[in-house]
């Protein structure tokens, strides 16, 4: 079990940064932040804790607690997509994930998404904001049909409509 | 891409059967107003793999059985006893009266472009049965094929629930170290 | 003390409807949602619990965990306001309560503020929405200053440009 | 309006002196990128009024004063460096090292648009000092006069912070009784 434990743990902690700096990069900071997780306790791992810090895009180190909203989502996201990248599900499906995004992490998440589907995974992510949807291939349209009393749902392949 | 399309009868807010194509886009994005039924589709897609109804914002399987009339044919007073238990009336949903079943069918398509059908039911008395390609499974065997595609329900390492995604950050040292421990 | 407790339930009990209507009313829609409370145990209120119960408008009743995120935090904010009611301080500061809102919401949210802004009460509202924050007075831009490694701010009146 | 300005000197990411005007604008809205540090602004606003670091992101108020250095001139190691106790280390911010002492002052008009300067003070040992109209008073001087603005700062009435607002309709019937009880 130790194995096992070690075995996922050696994978994030080797993989969080390269995902943390690929979804936090941009144009004017081609470096992106740094991300690195700690064991509390070496020998019993699994009994004690896993620590987990980022430091975004050009900030000096402060506690995760203290990141705001924004700078937490990613953080999160790179934990999950690492989380996710050890035993690789076909699929992944996110739910307003990015509440808590301005427009510029929103598209920061949007070219990593899009950049992961193309390669492996299916992705099917509920938002609410443009900013992201506008980059989906496909869209499903869900709405609430008054008089049926019932959700219904209208699908769109946007590929179809690139010139 | 795996998840062809997604098959609905009486789940949650989807009243009667309701197909959902998810077409081979490899990123979609599912969009629509407040309480339209978003979540719900997710919340089918969990319950499809066998994710546990505590996650699916009900304490009982019977709350994820569709509830509801017609709404424009009701006047006030009616609509307050809508939430009556959904087991206790009768099947049909078209004439607007409560639903005693249903299920969710999720349509993958594995690496050799054969088709699996999952199916998951909520019998009438609220019990789950599974079905893997129209013929009834238990547990155990649907989700060993699962595992084949490597979709780990125990893990849950491709499910994001709304308002779930800060707390993976702030989450205490310890819990992070069980949630390794558990995809491990 | 079950007097005292008593005064703020009777009045929270007595304002919370109205004021839930008040927030989810529509043009197409103009009676809004129902909204109420419930003690369960009338005897000793403050040892037992209160319920509050919300049906959006031309909704059905469902208990309140299975409300969607956007109906959650709209019945959320109209308990907010009733409880800042009972003793109304002179302002409110609300740090990106429509996260989960849609632009439909949102605009609700900002005509019910204004509405209470321009009676009694100055708002202060973080919001990453421009659909929120068009409706304001007044805006106060946060900025970091990369080069004096700070956060800095500019006001600006918005009513000095209404024609 | 009532809160007129507020005045910040190395309050959390606020470096030396910076006045944010409130000017008289009934509705305001304080808007800006992910970290610019928009809700350390309410930080500011509910540090002011004396609300307790717990519920301000820091576990202690050294947190609450100004870390850092000239982002600019610093290479990589030294980055890590920064972290290091605010409390230990040089008064001046100009130069680029830590600061020492920190506070937040809210300039409140009543209603015979008389002034009240409101100012809460972290020490160089980390103490929290207040001060009303420039002179230092008790915290239960200082109470009683917010209390008089109907300024309640034990309940909190006036406050949403962010992530917050979900939970307050998702709270339990226990929870909800105790924030009336407060609240009365
Ligand atoms: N068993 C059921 N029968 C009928 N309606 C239901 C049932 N369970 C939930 N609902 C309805 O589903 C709605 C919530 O849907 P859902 O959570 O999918 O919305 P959403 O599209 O995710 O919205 P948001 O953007 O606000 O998160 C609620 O209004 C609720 O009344
Ligand atoms: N004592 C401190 N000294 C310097 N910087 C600090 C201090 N405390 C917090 N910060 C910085 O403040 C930033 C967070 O600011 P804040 O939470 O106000 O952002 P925000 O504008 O609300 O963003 P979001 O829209 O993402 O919520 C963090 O990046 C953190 O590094
Ligand atoms: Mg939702
Ligand atoms: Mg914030």
């Amino acid at each position: 079990r130790c194995d096992l434990f070690n075995k996922a743990y050696e994978h994030m902690s080797g993989c969080i940064d390269k995902i943390y700096k690929d979804l936090t990069k941009a144009k004017n900071m081609p470096t992106g932040g740094v991300a690195f997780l700690s064991l509390e306790d070496a020998e019993e791992p699994y009994l004690s804790g896993v620590r987990y810090n980022v430091m975004p895009p050009s900030k000096q180190f402060v506690e995760m607690e203290q990141l705001s909203g924004g700078e937490k989502t990613m953080a999160a996201l790179a934990l999950l997509f690492a989380i996710h990248s050890f035993h690789p599900a076909p699929f992944f499906v996110l739910d307003e994930v990015d509440a808590a995004l301005d427009p510029t992490n929103v598209s920061k998440l949007a070219r990593y998404v899009r950049h992961q589907a193309e390669k492996s995974v299916q992705f099917l992510i509920i938002s609410l904001k443009s900013t992201l949807y506008e980059h989906a291939d496909g869209l499903v349209g869900v709405y609430r049909e008054q008089e049926e009393n019932s959700s219904k749902s209208l699908s769109l392949d946007l590929r179809k409509y690139v010139e | 891409m795996p998840l062809k399309r997604l098959e609905l009868y009486n789940f949650k807010s989807y009243r009667g059967t309701q197909i959902i194509d998810l077409g081979d886009a490899p990123f979609t994005c599912i969009i629509g107003p407040n309480g339209a039924g978003k979540s719900n589709l997710m919340d089918a897609i969990s319950f499809v793999l066998g994710v546990k109804s505590a996650q699916l914002r009900s304490t009982q399987l019977r709350d994820l059985v569709y509830r509801g009339r017609k709404a424009a044919q009701m006047d006030n007073d009616e609509a307050m006893d809508v939430d009556e238990e959904a087991g206790e009336t009768l099947t049909q949903t078209e004439n607007g009266t409560d639903a005693r079943s249903a299920w969710v069918q999720a349509v993958y398509e594995d690496e050799n472009r054969k088709e699996w059908k999952f199916r998951r039911n909520i019998s009438t008395v609220g019990v789950s049965t599974y079905h893997l390609n129209s013929k009834a499974v238990p547990w155990t065997a649907y989700n060993q094929q699962l595992e084949k595609f490597n979709i780990l329900v125990k893990a849950k390492n491709f499910l994001v629930f709304q308002g779930d995604v800060e707390g993976v950050a702030s989450q205490d040292s310890k819990a992070l170290a069980r949630l390794i421990d558990r995809i491990s």
